[in-house]
């Protein structure tokens, strides 16, 4: 999957099984990765888990977990609450039936967006960066924050700039075959009006699988962070092409 | 329309539940049966068992005051004022954020 962190890194990785995106006092969130069905050797996230740890005097005992897996989203908490402690310390709103739910967690003003667009999750989070800060350089801590491992990383730039040129030489290369050609997956992306970064994983996704809903995840991704975050729109670039990758790995 | 699972989540959670969750508890579990079978309303369309269950489910959340949205109603609710939320309930730190997003393949 496609994965922006707390600190403004943005990388694609492998990360196949299961992994901790955040992992702190407060709170764990665990995402389960599994190949994309069909020919590419892909992943993406069938399984999310949220695991919000004892807080007594916020009504939580002895911990509150919420979990989601491919065709069940549920709009409550493993016990049937969609709220628990005073003025809804922690509240589980479902925003759309089975596809979009937002769980607030108000004593440390994080927000959670999980949405389920195919048959995979899309993730997004939102928390005071002191709370992020307080795991820094913890080894434990999540992709979140520490970014994937490096040798679970996918040099999409590259890929991006050599794969479209090799479509007729890869059917011998069976770790990522090029499901959709490029030039076709940018003009899908650039309809969806999805850009930089979100650009970028849209044409990949398409390009590695050919499946349509990750343009969709792409651009809800977008969405969703410029819902957290407003202020992001004024540093995007709005970027929706790879003339710099291709004058990088071109040759 | 595959309503079975639903009552077999309910079993499941009385039987796992039983004696742990306190005066709540028959809500708790009735909640969870009434947002399963809200799941598979467009599988279950014209379903006449399907429309069975949900009334009966409906009809025991009534007997038992339990709301659908996580809690549970009683006699007490009209009179009791709003609580202040504590402070620790509330965040008193610094309001700068940090995003973080997993999405695609």
């Amino acid at each position: 999957p496609h994965l922006s962190t707390f600190h403004g890194d943005f990388q694609t990785c492998k990360v196949q099984g299961a992994w901790p995106l955040v992992k702190n006092k407060f709170l764990l969130v665990q995402v389960t990765n599994d190949p994309v069905t069909g020919e590419s050797s892909a992943t993406a996230t069938s399984k999310l888990t949220v695991v919000i740890k004892k807080n007594q005097d916020c009504a939580i005992e002895p911990y509150l977990m919420y979990q989601a897996q491919t065709d069940a989203l549920p709009g409550a908490f493993h016990d049937g609450h969609t709220h628990y402690g005073p003025h809804k310390a922690v509240e589980l709103l479902e925003i759309e039936e089975g596809k979009h739910v937002e769980i607030h967690i108000r004593y440390i003003a994080t927000t959670i967006v999980v949405r389920q667009i195919g048959r995979y999750f899309t993730f997004a989070i939102k928390m005071p960066e002191e709370i992020v800060n307080s795991t820094k350089g913890d080894s434990n801590s999540g992709l979140c924050d520490r970014g994937c491992p490096a040798h679970e990383r996918i040099n999409y730039q590259e890929y991006l700039a050599t794969r479209h040129k090799k479509i007729d030489n890869l059917k011998e290369d069976s770790a990522i075959k090029v499901q959709m050609p490029r030039s076709d997956a940018e003009g899908i992306c650039r309809e969806a009006k999805v850009v930089d970064f979100y650009f970028d994983s849209c044409v990949f996704d398409l390009m590695t699988t050919g499946d349509k809903n990750f343009t969709l995840a792409a651009l809800s991704a977008l969405q969703d962070i410029i819902k957290l975050d407003p202020s992001i729109v004024n540093s995007q670039l709005n970027r929706t092409d790879f003339r710099k990758y291709d004058k990088t790995f071109g040759n | 329309c595959d309503i079975d699972t639903c009552a077999k989540q309910f079993q499941r959670l009385q039987s796992v539940e039983n004696g742990v969750m306190g005066p709540d508890k028959e809500c708790i579990t009735l909640r969870t049966y009434w947002n399963c079978i809200k799941k598979k309303v467009r599988d279950c369309k014209g379903d006449l068992n399907y429309l069975t269950v949900r009334t009966g489910v409906k009809n025991r959340m009534g007997q038992n005051n339990c709301s659908k949205n996580g809690r549970t109603l009683g006699p007490e609710d009209e009179k009791t004022s709003v609580p202040t939320i504590p402070s620790v309930c509330s965040y008193h730190g610094k309001k700068v954020y940090k995003h973080c997003g997993l999405f695609g393949d």
